[in-house]
């Protein structure tokens, strides 16, 4: 509920709550369950995860939790996984765009 | 577009057969507003594609299942309250549809003040999309783009829809392209 303290959070930093943006991510995606550490650091995965996000999300691609990617995060959404395959280097070969 | 792992999609019939849970709905609207919403829903569908949809009483037997579930509801995908997840539905040839039960649907927002309604017939129409094989777009106007505003309405079938849809099974021999775009054009332009 709280997600302006996002804002100003950058790679290396440590947030309280961090650790449920990565759920939320593996949830839809974006973060393998294998090897993810879900913890509250906002390390390298989370940013990769990121990326994905945004590209998947046609958002601004910054890497950072920007205004932009906290309001569709935050907004009502559809449960089924946005990446069908959870392999973030193969991720984008399952979708076919024009 | 995209589609799912290996491209699912109908193959058994060209005819779908699709019906409401008896049990599991919601009580503030009726039968027949739900029943009214889904059949325009499916009409958008197979205005674009060579498949029929037609509604059955015998829900265990239908291609199509289509209820209302709370919380954990027995497929591993629990729904998560008020907003969050709105709903959810499995790929061909699957036909489970499931709607949040909790949140407060929609079939007239103009009647329905509530600020977080959904509209049913914009959740349905992105949910058959996943019945059909399609899975999340990254264009923000097509119905197939995974999020939706409370109290927004996106029913109407973007290009990128219906060129997801044809590559799965073809076009519908009614469907003209052109006219579909030049309404396109000028959704676009009212937007």
């Amino acid at each position: 509920r709280n997600f302006a303290r996002f804002l100003d959070a950058g790679k290396g930093s440590e947030v309280t709550g961090m650790s449920e943006l990565k759920k939320y991510l593996n949830r839809f995606g974006y973060l393998p369950s294998s090897d993810t550490d879900f913890t509250d650091f906002f390390d390298d995965q989370f940013v990769s995860a990121l990326i994905l996000y945004q590209k998947r999300l046609g958002l601004p691609v910054t890497g950072n939790l920007d205004s932009d990617t906290i309001s569709s995060i935050i907004s009502p959404r559809c449960g089924m996984s946005d990446v069908v395959k959870i392999n973030r280097s193969t991720a984008e070969l399952h979708s076919t765009r024009r | 577009y995209a589609f799912f792992n290996g491209q699912p999609r109908w193959i058994r019939s060209s005819t779908l057969t699709y019906a409401l849970s008896p049990d599991y709905t919601v009580d503030y609207l009726s039968s027949s507003e739900i029943r009214r919403v889904v059949r325009r829903s499916f009409s958008r569908w197979s205005a674009v594609i060579p498949v029929n949809f037609t509604e059955s009483r015998e829900y265990e037997s239908s291609d199509i299942r289509i209820g209302f579930y709370r919380g954990e509801h027995g497929d591993g995908e629990a729904f998560d309250g008020v907003l969050g997840v709105l709903a959810h539905a499995f790929s061909p040839e699957n036909g489970r549809l499931h709607l949040d039960a909790a949140e407060r649907w929609a079939v007239d927002l103009e009647k329905e003040k509530s600020k977080v309604a959904v509209d049913l017939e914009s959740v349905v129409t992105h949910e058959i999309g996943h019945v059909l094989g399609l899975a999340h777009s990254s264009v923000k106007e097509a119905v197939m783009y995974p999020s939706l505003s409370p109290r927004a309405k996106k029913v109407d079938l973007r290009i990128d829809d219906v060129e997801g849809a044809q590559a799965l099974y073809g076009s519908n021999p009614n469907f003209k392209l052109k006219s579909f775009l030049e309404s396109e054009n000028s959704i676009n332009t009212a937007t």
